[in-house]
Order: structure tokens, then sequence, then C-alpha cells
């Protein structure tokens, strides 16, 4: 059985789970491209 | 506790002048013109005065970054882009001054430089715990993680100020990321896996910094990230959080075995103590790690002479200190008194009572196990050096005596957790994987009990139908089984227990053949 | 036989166990490593490049950042200065650049739309931008194909080249739609 510490342990894991770090979190920021991802077609290149 | 008066406001207003100051076109290069009239401004309003004004002042300012990203992470209507913008903005600049700071404090003395940095990591980690515990599910890890990797990137620029601190840079980032670690904050450990895997931070720790002396840092980190994993993959609790931190930790390892396999190599014990026996995929990812400048023999080679491997003797580097695991000392005493002499004879009876424990989770005690099987093997293969490692030579033997001792009189999961420890060492050709690959199959050959048969070939079998790698000593270990008539492998009964099973074998023996 | 957990058996048991819950597929029987995104017969270091450990793709060039001379970084003296991105004001070979440079970006379905705009579809299939070869004609016209001559965009080589085609017009992509929120220049 999961102890009470791992229990809490994976509702906070739940919780970060819903705001995830981005890649662009690591970088300088850019003020003139920014990174703005958006869902684009699967037939598209994406690397 | 109990700030001075005033220096909340003082704090506020200093940060709010720093940023505009860096902002600024004004700010020269490296922001250098603007530090230092703003360091006339902390003087004046007497921040620099005490060691504790000091402290308060990097806390407070921390404290007011931190809750200017909640405020703009609840804006309603923003984009994702124009939050962290807004963010990034006055947290930049905070990283900024920390540096300036810490480069230029102390002149050249660098224990000051060094102090101070400490001082700030360690007051981000406090207001760090302090907020994720205070706000549970609604803890955010963005300004912690912009702070800590700008802060880290701008600390590792190639100038000769901080290259001459740098070692002691990569300490400090090390101990406040494993006091950070996912099981003290685990709402931050997607961006500490972010940190920890950043290609500056894997760059610097594990190529450029020169004799390995990142790689012991490194490999504590890793053993964080698989502990916080282990108790949820041990139960195949593979909710999608955990799934995604489970992948993560994947494709970092992958990075590791491609770019710096000598280092699974060198940490392979730690880790595999740590990582539940089910893992058997990432496990088998670690295992397969082998130096870049080894050529691997196919294991498929017909009448392959594993003997005759030039690397086959080779002890391969442990960096770990097993004779410690072997607790308590009375046991390591009366273990080594057997190893030479055989006695005392109550040895061997009581062996299992030593490695049965009450850990949550395990009847056994796993790493005792692991601690005891490595040892052993290491101390009987020097003894074998003149007649060279085979099934014929290792036993008779003391050592053989303790592992067919487990092998017959440990239960199931017991024996199993004990040939998991053997298989551990069947890795890429050396002294360890011949020798181990040897015991295994000697203890299928000698055993009286068909149930040993099944656990080895169990302990072989889980990790051969996982998706690839598989190491190399597994593969030349499995062949030999299923091709040396001496084993008799197919006249078991557990080879056609079930459709599947059958199918199974004949596929993992097709590939083999 | 071992009839607990431990034994052949109670690995069939979870072996079945995870055929039927795809949560349980990541241990047993693993997952394809080749699909995380890394390209593990790189002959260079994968780390340089590692973007994240929740990417599925490595590093674009333009997110690696450098330690470069101050002097180089202009923008903040600059930007007042600088013209406003104007995606109809650019070449097609900027048009390709931006299209292929910024995979799951709205910098890519800008470009496309663009593209779009100039006459270049989208073949869907084919993953590949291609024109109308002008002074061509076009033959063997139906309601859902036609044949002809067309200019290929080759990414790979970075060159136009003209051949001819069985086109048909389900494998073309529609106009790219701009999600309006997202972009901000």
């Amino acid at each position: 059985q999961l102890t009470k510490d791992q229990h809490y342990q994976l509702s906070n894991l739940e919780a970060a789970y819903h705001h995830l770090p981005h890649p662009s979190d690591s970088e300088r920021m850019r003020h003139f491209l920014p990174r703005n991802p958006c869902p684009t077609p699967t037939y598209y290149p994406s690397a | 506790f109990d700030d001075p008066a005033g220096l909340h406001e003082k704090t506020e207003f200093l940060l709010r002048e720093w940023v505009n100051m860096y902002h600024s076109p004004q700010a020269g290069r490296d922001s250098f013109k603007a530090f230092n009239a703003f360091v006339q401004q902390m003087h004046t309003q007497g921040i620099l005065k005490t060691d504790d004004l000091i402290t308060r002042f990097f806390r407070l300012c921390t404290e007011m970054c931190v809750d200017l990203c909640y405020r703009a992470l609840s804006e309603a209507g923003q984009s994702q882009t124009m939050i962290r913008a807004k963010c990034f903005h006055t947290l930049d600049a905070f990283v900024r001054l920390i540096a300036l700071l810490v480069k230029h404090s102390g002149d050249t003395n660098t224990v000051t430089k060094i102090n101070l940095l400490n001082k700030v990591l360690g007051i981000m980690a406090g207001v760090l715990l302090q907020d994720h515990e205070v706000r549970f599910a609604e803890f955010q890890q963005l300004p912690y993680h912009r702070i800590f990797i700008m802060l880290f990137i701008e600390l590792n620029a190639p100038e000769p100020i901080l290259e001459a601190i740098n070692f002691e840079v990569l300490t400090a980032f090390c101990h406040v990321f494993h006091i950070l670690r996912p099981a003290k904050a685990p709402g931050f450990a997607y961006a500490w896996l972010e940190l920890i895997s950043h290609r500056v931070f894997i760059g610097r720790l594990l190529a450029l910094t020169p004799n390995q002396r990142g790689w012991g840092f490194y490999a504590q980190l890793l053993v964080d990230l698989f502990k916080i994993l282990a108790p949820f993959l041990r139960n195949a609790d593979m909710t999608k959080p955990v799934q995604l931190l489970y992948k993560g930790t994947l494709r970092v390892l992958l990075v590791l075995l491609h770019d710096f396999p000598e280092f699974l190599c060198d940490y392979h014990y730690a880790f595999c103590d740590v990582i539940p026996p089910n893992c058997i995929q990432m496990r088998n990812l670690i295992l397969s790690a082998f130096p870049r400048t080894m050529r691997l023999p196919d294991p498929f080679t017909v009448n392959l002479v594993v003997e005759h491997l030039p690397d086959i003797n080779k002890a391969p580097r442990i960096l770990t200190n097993i004779v410690s695991l072997i607790q308590p000392a009375s046991f390591k005493k009366d273990l080594d008194s057997y190893l030479k002499s055989r006695a005392p004879i109550t040895f061997l009876s009581e062996l299992k009572s030593n490695l049965q424990a009450n850990p949550q989770g395990s009847r056994y005690d796993i790493p005792l196990i692991n601690a005891l099987v490595l040892y052993v093997g290491t101390q009987a293969i020097p003894l074998l050096q003149t007649k060279g490692v085979s099934m014929s030579t290792i036993a008779p033997s003391s050592h053989m005596d303790i592992f067919e001792n487990l092998a017959v009189n440990l239960d199931t999961e017991g024996r199993y957790l004990f040939l998991t420890a053997i298989a551990n060492q069947l890795r890429y050709p050396n002294s360890h994987t011949h020798y181990f690959s040897c015991a295994l199959l000697y203890l299928f050959r000698q055993a009286n009990d068909q149930t040993i048969q099944e656990l080895i070939t169990r302990v072989l079998l889980e990790r051969l139908i996982v998706n690839r790698p598989h190491p190399w000593g597994l593969l030349i270990t499995f062949i030999e089984l299923i091709k040396n008539q001496n084993f008799k492998f197919w006249d078991h009964e557990f080879v056609r227990c079930a459709p599947e099973i059958e199918k199974l074998f004949e596929n993992v023996a097709r590939s083999c053949y | 036989m071992v009839m607990d957990q431990f034994g052949i058996v109670g690995l069939l048991s979870f072996i079945r166990a995870a055929e039927q819950d795809a949560n349980m597929v990541a241990l047993a029987p693993g997952i394809d490593l080749t699909t995380l995104g890394l390209n593990l017969n790189s002959p260079e270091n994968l780390y340089s490049m590692f973007q994240s450990p929740f990417a599925e793709s490595a590093c674009r060039p333009q997110d690696i950042d450098y330690h470069v001379p101050a002097e180089y970084l202009t923008n903040m003296f600059i930007r007042d200065k600088l013209a406003p991105i104007k995606l109809n004001r650019y070449s097609e070979d900027l048009l390709f650049y931006l299209f292929y440079m910024n995979g799951g970006d709205v910098l890519q379905l800008a470009a496309a739309a663009e593209l779009y705009s100039r006459d270049w579809r989208y073949h869907k299939e084919e993953r590949v931008w291609l024109t109308r070869a002008p002074q061509y004609e076009v033959f063997g016209k139906t309601s859902t194909s036609e044949r002809g001559t067309y200019i290929f965009f080759d990414a790979n080589n970075w060159r136009r080249n003209a051949k001819e085609f069985h086109l048909e017009y389900d494998k073309l992509e529609e106009r790219p739609v701009i999600p309006s929120y997202s972009f901000n220049q």
C-alpha cells in the first residue's frame, strides 16, 4: 500500500500535471519572435 | 519573522528600481553600469549593512517575484505567452541582480561569492518549500523554475570570474536541487526534471567538469528521481501524471546512454538499488550501457567463446561502497568468516533471517540482498584468476555455497529478489558479467527443484520480452541456456505451461537462433 | 510450477493484464524507445540539442541560447525601430523557411496561410508544397482530380522541381486557419 507521504506526493504530482513547464521557460525571452505553440496538422513537419 | 519596520517597502522600491534599470537601454554592457548605481542605492537604503538584512532583502524579493507571478497566472483572458512575458520581465531582472552580486562580491575572494550564492539558493529553496506546503495543489512551479534555470545559465557564462568558481557553483546548485528533490516538493517535480536535464546542466556536470567530478552529484539526483517514481511504478500505478514523469525519465536516460554510457556503467549499482524490480525496461536501459571504446561481440555469433574475449577478465568500476551496505557489522563479520573458512556453521542456516526485514512494501531487505550478492561474487572472482571463471571452476566454493543456500532456502519472493540481484550484473563483457552468468547457469543446472529453474527462467525472460535495449550479458546467458543441451531447457514443464508462454519462448529462441 | 506472482504464470498474468490496461503497457512490454523523439543514431551528442524531457522533438536551432558578446544583444536598442512582421511582404523562400523551421507554432500556420494565398497547396499525403507550373496545360480534369505539370518544393534540397503529377483534390489541404487568440505580432 502507498504510505500517507506517497499519497500526498501523488496528489501534488497530479495537480502539477495541469500546469507543466514549457520549453520556453528555460530560454531567453524572445521579444521579436516568441514561441507561440499551437496544435498544427499531423501532416505538417514538426521538427 | 520580525522584519524591521519599513524593510518591506524599501525592498519593493528597490526591486522596482532595479527592474526598470535592467530593462533600460542605459543599463550598459551586462547591466554593469546599472548595477554600480544600484549598489549605491542599496547602501543608501541600508540593505547591505548586516548579513541579516541582506538575507531578509533576498527573501522579500523572492516572495515579491513569486507573488507577482501568481497574480499574473490568475489573470483571465491572457495567453500563456503574455503571462510568461510579464513574469519573466521581473524574474530575469532579479536573476541578473543576483548573478552580479555573486560575481562582484568579495572582490577576488571566491569564498565570499560562493557563500552568497549558497545563501540565495537556500532562501529560494525555503520560500519554495513553504509555498509548496501552504498552497498544496495550487502551487505553481513557474517562478522558481525560471529563477533557478536562468541563474544557472548566467553563472555558467564563459567569464574568468565565473570559471574560477564553476565547480563550487555546480556543487551549490546540485545541493539545492537535492534539497528540492521530488520526494520533498512533488509539485515541483516536472520543473525539477527540466532543470536537471537541461542541456547546459548536463553539459557542465557530465562533460565539461574535469575528472568526472560532477558525476557523483548527478548520480545522486537521478537516485532522487527514481525514488519518487518507485512506489507508483512498483504498484504499476501508471496514471497520466506518473506516465509523463516516467517517459521524461526514459528520455533523460536515453540521452545519458547515448552521450555518457560510462556514467551509467559506473553508477548502475546505485540505480538498480532503487529501481523497483518490475521496472524492467528502465533497468535494462541502464544495464545495456557499455564503454564507448568497447566493441561488443555479436551475442548471436555461432560458437562464441566468452572466456576468450579480451575484456572478460577486467573488473568494472562500481562507484558504490557495497561493503558499507552489508549491515549489521556482526553479519558482515560472519559473512567474511564463512567465505574464508566456511565457519561458523550456523551462518547458512541463519542467512535467510538476516535478509528479511520489515520495510514497507517488501518482506526482504532488497538493498542488503543486492549488496550480499555483489560482495560475494566480487570476493570469489580474484580467487578464480588462475583457473579462470567457468561453470566448472566456480564450485565448489564457500561463495557458491551461499548462492545455493539462498536459491534453495528462500521462498519464491526471496529467490526472485536474489536471482534479480544476480541478473543485475549481466551487462557488457567484464569479469562480473562472466562470473554471474556462470553462477546463474550453474544454479540452473544443479537445481534439485524445478521451481528454482523456473524462477531463473522467469528472471531472464521478463528482461527479454520488454522492448529494447537488452544487455549483452543477458542475451549470452539466455542463449547459452536454450542452446546448451546440458541444461535440457526445452524438457521443462514451465516452457509449455500455456500457449502464450510456449509461443513467447519460441519467438525469443527464434530471434536468438 | 510456481503459482504466485514470481513464476512464469505470474509473468503471464501480468502480460495479460497489461494487454487490457493501456496504463500498464509502459511497464510491460514497455515503450518503443525510438518513438520518444530522440535520434538515437546521431553521431553527435544528444544533450546539446535536448529540448525537454517532456518534448517530442529536439531543440530547433533558433531555440539554443548561446553566450554571445553583449554587443550582439541589440534588441533592446532597436526593437522600436523594427518593422512589424508582415508575411505578405516576404519572399516564398522565407515563407518556406518559416514553415519548416517552426513546427508546432502559430508561425507555421501563418506561413502556410500566406503560401496558400500565393496559390501554393500542401499535399497532405506527399507532405509537400506544390503549385501549378505556369504555361503548362492541365488535362484530364474531372470533379475530383486533374493531371498536369506542377512545381514541387523540395525542402531537403531547397529547390523547386517541375514534374507531371496526377492530383487528387481531396488530398490538398484547405486554407489553414490561424487561431485568433495566440498570434501576438
